[in-house]
């Protein structure tokens, strides 16, 4: 594998986007890009990340290879990321480790890092990324994080409605309660600020306010989030990248049996 | 709100 990012940043967005989610991954490297899947220890959680060869200034693998990391180890190495420099990922043939060199070319600075591989034996879950759903809504990603930031502070449990009229996020405390509704708008000014909701039925579901902020850490790759709900089924809470991919969160959610 | 759910109810591992 060799894998040069224009800008160093786009990779530490990424990892930084689920690293305080799972501790471990297995990136697939093929042809058509990095696929990877984790899932967190109470299997409440899946993170799926896609980087496709578009996110890259050159990209070549000339043999599948799995890259398994430590997210805690990787993270550190991505702290040097800045985005005057490029990053390249090397990694051998036969593959024990993982080569990261940044290159500053206007600073005439290079720095390189090796990072240990680790065998990963994870399971992977059988996701369907075309997955049918009931409601799907587009919003902004910052509006998105400071909903979640202000409702998860009351409750420990994070419900999501979507009605015809709108998505309403409400949280039940002991001592408060919140809700935040927010409809369909079309912003021309600044196209980040568009809700859209497209629906087949209305939705009321449930989720666990500490998985919601974890998946919020993700929100700078995207000024958008795509949300899609089903009653009943894991919700998808998916930001994807200018240039292709993405980082999506698959959450199961809670409710009554 | 009642329990937490698991992805496994939901996927099928591959």
């Amino acid at each position: 594998l060799e894998a040069k990012f224009d800008d160093s940043t786009i990779f530490k967005k990424i990892i930084d986007s689920f690293k305080d989610s799972v501790t471990q991954i297995n990136f697939v490297c093929s042809e058509s890009g990095i696929e990877a899947q984790a899932i967190d220890d109470s299997r409440v959680l899946l993170v799926t990340v896609s980087i496709p060869p578009s996110c890259f200034e050159s990209y070549r693998c000339d043999r599948p290879t799995t890259i398994g990391v430590y997210l805690a180890s990787l993270a550190k190495l991505l702290k040097s990321a800045n985005t005057n420099s490029s990053l390249t990922l090397y990694v051998a043939d036969k593959p024990d480790e993982l080569l990261l060199l940044f290159e500053e070319p206007k600073n005439q600075k290079s720095m390189e890092y090796k990072l240990k591989l680790v065998d990963i034996t994870a399971d992977m879950l059988e996701v369907d990324s075309d997955m049918k759903s009931d409601v799907t809504v587009e919003m902004s990603s910052v509006e998105f994080t400071k909903t979640v930031r202000d409702l998860t502070q009351l409750s420990d449990s994070f419900t999501v409605s979507v009605t015809k009229d709108g998505i309403v996020f409400s949280v039940q405390g002991d001592t408060a309660q919140g809700k935040v509704l927010l409809q369909p708008r079309e912003d021309l000014a600044d196209e980040s600020n568009n809700l859209s909701i497209s629906m087949s039925k209305t939705i009321d579901l449930s989720f666990a306010s500490k998985y919601l902020l974890d998946i919020i850490k993700a929100a700078s790759i995207s000024n958008k989030i795509f949300l899609k709900f089903s009653d009943d089924t894991p919700a998808l809470f998916e930001f994807k990248m200018e240039k292709g991919g993405g980082v999506g969160f698959y959450l199961a959610p809670k409710y009554d049996d | 709100k009642g329990n937490q759910k698991r992805l496994d109810g939901f996927f099928k591992v591959k």
